[in-house]
């Protein structure tokens, strides 16, 4: 039975998918040091934009069978199975390397060595994805397709992360009913604690209306800087959510967005130590994920 | 004939509604110094997060008849005219000046003398607008109800400046349907021109499906900062969009996100000069705009 987690927050550009990625890279590889044990683990992609696929240089116009065809399919008759539009590791870590040639010709060693992913799997999106929600508004059981292809076919991994758009549509609604946790990144900025509120009103909904089980797993804050609101949202965060507030917080640094330039997420292209405070940071957020997910 | 320019893209977070914002405020107030002309204008806000309501410091749970009525009414029937939705320079001025005096108890002489509007009016959004989106998807006429509810009744703005959310649903193409101009915020970063390229596309559907009369105003880098990408993210625009792509850049400063801490859009609370560079960015944008504006 994998924990499901959807990756949530209908602000955008709070760090969705830079923190659903580097946790299931991070939780996918492992740390001995940190006692964060390997877990099989699978990203899904919820977003039209796709970002996840072109963090690890997939090539989007050579996807096979996509999410799109789970969707679109009738509800018993999807001729497409969730384990036929996975992305395995293998492919994953040759399509890192190779953005890392692509995206560093002056770098005549190539790759390092532990450009690479074991135990990650991705289930990618694409921008037909939008005509798809637009379309997913008439049919039956509209708020479950994603659930329903998940069913018999996700047995095999230990967490699974889907990583939802900024909005609050049917494609966000597909991951709400489909998981079991919610994990809300939050950016500390002035519309940060209203669009909280909007979101806590939604997920309630979800609950009640399609999805009753569904529990916070917590909130992160990301992209940290000093500033007058920085403290005023981190305060009231912790006032309202107490220790679903998780003690990391992720700070704005140039190196974490840039990291995709190196073919991976910053928790595998940096090892997590003082001069990389960001894939630190990033790692230490993993592990107290992990802890919660032991507890569960 | 109001200029109508729709301020777009998918990617969350990129200053869509800081740019809509602080253009429609300083076109609305106009600057000699600049020679920018005062213009009557309508500033709509199409995101259900509703931020811009926010950003003036207006309570959402006091709205009277809203853009959610203007989209579920029948085709003709519609029994909200747009003009009964919209929220007077008046009133935001006085939830401005309140706004100030709430977030700043400390400051015992209140609010400036110059923290107001005189000329921009808004057509506020609420979370319910979500819903509504959803709604959307199985209604006659589903991509034009923003284009109807507009007809007749704004003749009397001379620009209109529609803020989307980030997504490519039925909201946005709404905006794109409804708009003559596209004017698309980027922020230099590692997604940029994937998602540049799925947002010319889109737009090119809904000019050959819907809007043939659609155009692209511009594009406006945001959020700069020295970086790998900002410099490669500036030249691939620059080399694609030519002179589409406004000389002005919006750097990356905290008093940009702040500025609704003193109850205003940062052209309104500072003046531009060197020791307001956030606002003196946008004001030199605003500048670029009028002048666009003015040749076409
Ligand atoms: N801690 C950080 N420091 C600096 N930049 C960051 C950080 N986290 C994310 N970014 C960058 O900020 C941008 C937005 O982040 P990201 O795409 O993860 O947000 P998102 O919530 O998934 O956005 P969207 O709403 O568009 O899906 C990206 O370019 C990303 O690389
Ligand atoms: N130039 C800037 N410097 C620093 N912060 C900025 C700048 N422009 C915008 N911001 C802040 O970044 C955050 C995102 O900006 P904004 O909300 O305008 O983007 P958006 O594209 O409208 O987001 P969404 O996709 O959620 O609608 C906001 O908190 C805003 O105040
Ligand atoms: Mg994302
Ligand atoms: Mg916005």
């Amino acid at each position: 039975e994998p924990l499901v987690i959807a990756c949530i927050n209908h602000k955008g550009g709070c760090g969705k998918t830079t923190t659903a990625v580097n946790l299931a890279a991070a939780l996918s590889a492992g740390n001995k040091d940190m006692e964060i044990p390997k877990r099989r683990v699978l990203l899904i992609d919820l977003d039209p934009k796709g970002n996840i696929a072109t963090t690890f240089g997939i090539d989007k116009r050579n996807l096979g069978p996509s999410m799109n065809e789970l969707f679109k399919g009738g509800v018993d008759s999807s001729s497409i199975k969730l384990n036929e539009c996975l992305i395995s590791p293998k492919t994953l870590t040759k399509s890192m390397q190779n953005a890392f040639v692509r995206q560093n010709p002056e770098r005549k060693r190539g790759p390092p060595k532990d450009l690479k992913v074991d135990n990650l799997w991705l289930l990618p999106a694409d921008l037909d994805l939008s005509g798809v929600e637009i379309d997913l508004a008439t049919r039956i059981g509209r708020e479950n397709r994603l659930r329903l292809a998940m069913q018999n076919t996700v047995s095999q991994f230990d967490v699974i992360i889907i990583d939802a758009p900024a909005s609050l549509g049917l494609l966000t609604i597909n991951a709400l009913a489909a998981a079991q946790w919610v994990l809300i990144p939050v950016q500390a900025e002035f519309y940060a604690l209203e669009n909280m509120s909007q979101l806590m009103d939604t997920i309630r909904n979800v609950q009640k209306a399609v999805n009753p089980g569904l529990r916070l797993f917590g909130i992160t804050l990301t992209m940290v800087q000093r500033s007058r609101l920085s403290g005023t949202v981190a305060e009231q965060a912790r006032k309202h959510f107490g220790d679903r507030l998780f003690k990391t917080e992720i700070p704005r640094l140039v190196s974490i967005a840039e990291a995709p330039l190196d073919g991976a997420p910053i928790v595998i292209g940096m090892k997590p130590n003082k001069s990389n405070p960001g894939s630190l940071a990033y790692w230490n957020l993993a592990s107290e994920v992990s802890e919660r997910i032991e507890i569960i």
